[in-house]
């Protein structure tokens, strides 16, 4: 169980530190054992430092920042132990133009092996998609899906159809 | 194995039975607030079989079922159902098996359904089956609920707060 | 001590509902006592539904249901004991844009009397401004204040004297 | 009472001093991910009196002063001062009180500094004073740090996330 639980902690390192760096562009990001000498019983530390920036508490770390790092970490840990769909409920929101501009073209490259569902407001991250549904409540209370585009590999033919509406 | 479609009828806002299909790639989805974006999220992780309510924004299972609106009824049921393409032709042990041939499917159906009287079914297929066949299937494809398939701005704050100790049990998932 | 605090109450309970109204364009809201029969012991309960939709815990409701729930219950606040200005951060970022739109229009109103900073990425949410500050990195580490830009009422002024840069 | 400018000097990552000038209505900032932006609200709530160095993301006092970049040394102190309009010549007691004329402004200014051993300093109108002293200023003047001044989304999700009885806190702020 120990050399288990190295072996996967260095793949989830080594994963965390190239997603952070393409993420960020650069900067410095390490998982740290503490709290015990014992593999199995210490804690998890996030220690990470943005491009040309100095190392210090993640708290210190903006909103984005934040956000960032700990996509960064989650999909690390996917990179891992991968699964064959993966949700995204929103979580573009506290991220700058430029940095949803670097997260959609990290989630494309993961999107080949992986099936992604993505809940957004922002237009770059819908503009990824394959397929994008419009969801409202004309009838308050009650949700309704009303509309279909194929907006990613389908475009061509959608607009040769004009299926596009 | 992948993700063919959702059906959602009677969760939360979804009073009418609807079907959203999925393609290999990216799926998105768009509307205003609380036009029921993350109802559809929520209907996925029950599906996948999620247990704690208040991972589901509820504080009740029946909760989870439309209560009504100013123009509509409450409804006294809701069910859904994803559906999977299973190019391995894998039979869950619950129906019989591989061995059973007639019982390799070209595509899975989970579906779970709940009652205002807290009663729960579970299908396979359309067979009814138990919340523990459900999970069998998930554990042997590898779709289970874990960590991180579903991902919300809770998850992403929570393992930024986590306590060191805490911040381990994310990890031993993935071990 | 307990009059002021059913005074107090019943100010906020008044202006919440307003707000919330004003910002939700109708639906229902209340503050309600809880816990105790003693006034200065209960708790506070916050009750609403947004239009059309039935009443049910604030917990069911959507990301940006309750982040502008939360914000008509701040204003209300604010309204019943003013301070002369109010730092918002961000507050807008779970909003669609309709939200904003009433978000904003309710902000203009306030700014009448109260001095705002407000911290956004959203475009409407900048437009109301009088003033407006750019911040930058261009040296890592290092916040820097790059432009100001007059876009409210000095605007006018600025486009004769081509201030504007 | 009116605010007229902010000024940033070491506080942060703002090591460069840096001065915002305010108008009646509306003042917005803008810029990218992690350029500063809530560090500016901070110096304001910490300016305004904050004593829980929780409130502005850091662990200790010290990670309020400019720790150095990759370009840059680490600073020895952090100073922020800002400047109100006083249109009713209102006069800090500390200060001698309304009766000493020459005491009377028309701004005033509240500048809080930190240095690297942990020492703190206060003043107002470069006079220094104690932090009672600045409190007092914004008891007078209703400026003070209350729960709703300064919000920021932690504030937003915490007034829904609390537990009734913690709510009634903030309420008793405002009575
Ligand atoms: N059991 C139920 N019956 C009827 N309506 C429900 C039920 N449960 C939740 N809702 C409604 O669903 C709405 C929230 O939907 P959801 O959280 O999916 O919104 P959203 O599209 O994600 O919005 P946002 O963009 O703000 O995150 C709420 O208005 C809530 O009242
Ligand atoms: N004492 C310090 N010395 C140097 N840099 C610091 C110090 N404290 C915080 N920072 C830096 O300030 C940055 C965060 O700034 P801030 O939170 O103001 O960003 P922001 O503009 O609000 O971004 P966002 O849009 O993501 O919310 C971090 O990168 C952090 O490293
Ligand atoms: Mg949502
Ligand atoms: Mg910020």
């Amino acid at each position: 169980a120990r050399s288990l639980f190295r072996t996967t902690l260095d793949n989830v390192r080594k994963e965390f530190r190239d997603v952070f760096i393409n993420l960020f562009q650069g900067g410095e990001a390490d998982l740290k054992l503490v709290g015990s000498q014992d593999i199995l019983e210490a804690g998890i530390d996030i220690v990470v430092s943005p491009p040309g920036k100095k190392l210090s508490s993640i708290s210190l770390l903006s909103g984005g920042e934040r956000a960032l790092t700990s996509i960064a970490l989650l999909f690390a840990l996917f990179k891992v132990k991968p699964s064959p769909f993966c949700v995204l409920d929103e979580i573009d929101a506290p991220l700058d133009e430029n940095n949803i501009e670097r997260f959609t073209n990290f989630l494309k490259d993961l999107a080949k092996d992986t099936q992604f569902i993505i809940i957004s407001h922002n237009k770059k991250t819908l503009s990824i998609s394959e397929i994008l549904y419009g969801v409202t409540m004309e009838e308050p209370g009650v949700s309704k899906m009303i509309s279909v585009k194929f907006v990613g590999r389908h475009k061509d033919d959608a607009d040769k159809n004009k299926t596009e509406t | 194995m992948e993700l063919k479609s959702l059906k959602i009828f009677g969760f939360k806002s979804f009073p009418d039975e609807t079907k959203f299909e999925f393609e290999p790639g990216v799926t998105a989805i768009v509307g205003p607030n609380g036009c029921g974006k993350s109802n559809i999220v929520d209907a996925i992780r029950w599906t996948l079989g999620e247990q704690n309510v208040h991972s589901l924004r509820a504080g009740l299972t029946e909760q989870l079922i439309f209560n009504g609106s100013q123009t509509r009824q409450p409804l006294g049921m809701a069910e859904v159902s994803l559906t999977f393409s299973n190019p391995s032709h894998y039979a869950p042990p619950s129906l019989g098996g591989s061995d059973k041939v007639n019982l390799t499917f070209s595509e899975i159906t989970i579906t779970r359904k709940i009652f205002r009287s807290g009663e729960s079914e579970y299908f396979i297929n359309k067979a009814p089956c138990r919340l523990k066949d459900i999970t069998e299937v998930f554990m042997d494809t590898g779709l289970g609920v874990n960590a991180y398939s579903v991902i919300s701005q809770d998850q992403i704050d929570m393992i930024l707060n986590a306590k060191p100790e805490e911040r381990r049990y994310i990890f031993e998932e993935a071990a």
